[in-house]
């Protein structure tokens, strides 16, 4: 466990609490793309299917059940719950995920660590969560204007992968022989697809007014 | 195909 690897945790537990609150305190869902979130929670009950038989460390399963627990209930609240389910515009979040489902699939099959079921299903699901953003940056795309728990959401995400990013280029230098090439790719990927939202969020903030962050 | 190292993140 390295510092970088332990902000970028927190920054994504932080992400949850704040959707959490937004959608349970705020009673609505307006802005929120309940195609991302199914996809995180196909993302996280795919890749922790090893909660089973891989322990490498209390932290690690605390924080996998905490994940799928908490990507679970937001899409039902999402989808089911009153009055948020009111609040989800079908319309506006229509990005059509099997588009993404169906190429990381396929990528999992191709491209992974070993041959076994878990190891494509693994690969799947990193490839999966790197494109995972999309339906929601469309929606933002959609709205122009973000507001702001919205905007401070979707930031502490990207950070969370920018910060792994710094946690493996720190393991690379200091382990020996430790490679990760499929989380590297994707993780670079995932990161990336942030850049533009990242440089309008810190042009929305920069003066310490919380104007609303706006995507062109 | 890639033996990388063990899954100890998230």
């Amino acid at each position: 466990m390295n510092i970088f690897r332990f902000l970028g945790d927190m920054s994504h537990i932080l992400s949850f609490v704040i959707l959490l609150l937004k959608i349970t305190q705020g009673k609505s869902a307006a802005g929120i793309s309940l195609r991302t979130q199914e996809l995180y929670m196909i993302v996280f009950c795919s890749r922790y299917l090893d909660l089973f038989w891989n322990f490498s460390s209390l932290y690690n399963s605390f924080l996998k059940v905490v994940f799928i627990a908490c990507s679970s209930a937001i899409v039902y609240i999402i989808r089911f719950k009153s009055p948020q389910k009111d609040t989800w515009n079908p319309e506006l979040d229509n990005f059509p995920i099997q588009y993404l489902i169906g190429p990381c699939a396929v990528a999992g099959l191709l491209i992974n660590q070993d041959w076994t079921p878990f190891e494509m299903i693994w690969a799947f699901s990193i490839y999966l969560e790197a494109v995972a953003i999309l339906p929601q940056l469309f929606l933002l795309q959609k709205q122009g204007e973000v507001e702001n728990l919205t905007s401070h959401y979707v930031a502490a995400l990207g950070a969370y992968r920018g910060l792994y990013l710094m946690n493996w280029v720190y393991r690379y230098f200091t382990e020996d022989d430790y490679l990760q090439r499929i989380v590297w790719f994707a993780g670079t990927v995932q990161t990336g697809l942030y850049i533009d939202f990242f440089y309008h969020y810190y042009q929305s903030k920069r003066g310490g007014l919380s104007r609303p962050v706006k995507l062109p | 195909l890639m033996a990388d190292a063990p899954k100890d993140e998230l």
